[in-house]
């Protein structure tokens, strides 16, 4: 009874080898197959195709599929390299190996900064940092008078842009995340230290051990 | 009035948006 469920899941649309993707990874096969039951779940809250849609991300993360959010559709966007506006496992397991607490803190800065390098110019330029201050204001029910928000920018590149050319590269993105580290706080994830105890099932129906890997 | 003390970045990671917990909750 507990062996049927493996060679069907493996021809789930989406799907792709745990061993792969354990090896590219942070995480072990058995991680990974746990990361399998989250994907599972996730990719079926509003279409069960095996991919996760940017409606069921934002319930995930909202707990509600209509709710826009900016910061939302960039990680979104981050997460699904293959640009197809569906992620599937293989993208879900490296990107979310980049949260993992034991990732190299180069990844975690790299990521970060491109969530904000929104034109992918390889820079951080000051309009793209005022329209996610603007949203993260609207997120919150706040507003906040445009010279306000002006002089939030200017005391930030003041800081941030020590080449003082206007927009901040990835050097100077590493120098102000090393003097403000709670600029990462939402890059690790703890609940990815202990994925096999939260989502076991699948590890009891593993084919592999870890310990070969 | 007070200074600001934080930094546009520092009030972006604020964002529930950015904050991927939710992924692993019910």
């Amino acid at each position: 009874m507990g062996c049927f469920s493996s060679k069907q899941e493996k021809q789930t649309p989406g799907f792709q080898d745990p061993v792969a993707l354990a090896q590219e990874t942070i995480f072990s096969v058995s991680e990974v197959e746990a990361l399998y039951e989250l994907f599972k779940k996730l990719s079926s809250t509003v279409v069960d195709d095996g991919l996760i849609h940017k409606e069921e991300f934002q319930l995930a993360l909202f707990k509600n599929s209509k709710r826009e959010s900016l910061f939302a559709d960039r990680v979104f966007y981050l997460f699904n390299t293959k640009q197809n506006n569906v992620i599937d496992f293989g993208e879900f397991v490296r990107a979310l190996s980049v949260f993992h607490p034991s990732a190299p803190p180069e990844d975690k800065i790299e990521f970060a900064f491109r969530l904000f390098d929104q034109k992918r110019t390889g820079f951080i330029n000051r309009e793209e940092v005022k329209q996610m201050l603007i949203a993260l204001l609207s997120e919150s029910d706040m507003t906040l008078a445009d010279d306000v928000i002006e002089t939030i920018l200017d005391k930030t590149f003041a800081e941030a842009d020590t080449k003082n050319d206007g927009k901040i590269d990835k050097d100077e993105w590493r120098t102000l995340v090393m003097k403000h580290p709670s600029l990462m706080r939402n890059m690790t994830l703890p609940y990815l230290k202990d994925i096999t105890t939260s989502f076991p099932s699948f590890v009891f129906r593993s084919e592999v051990d870890d310990s070969n890997t | 009035t007070k200074p600001i003390v934080m930094n546009a970045f520092e009030l972006i990671s604020l964002s529930r948006g950015l904050n991927l917990s939710g992924l692993f909750e019910e």
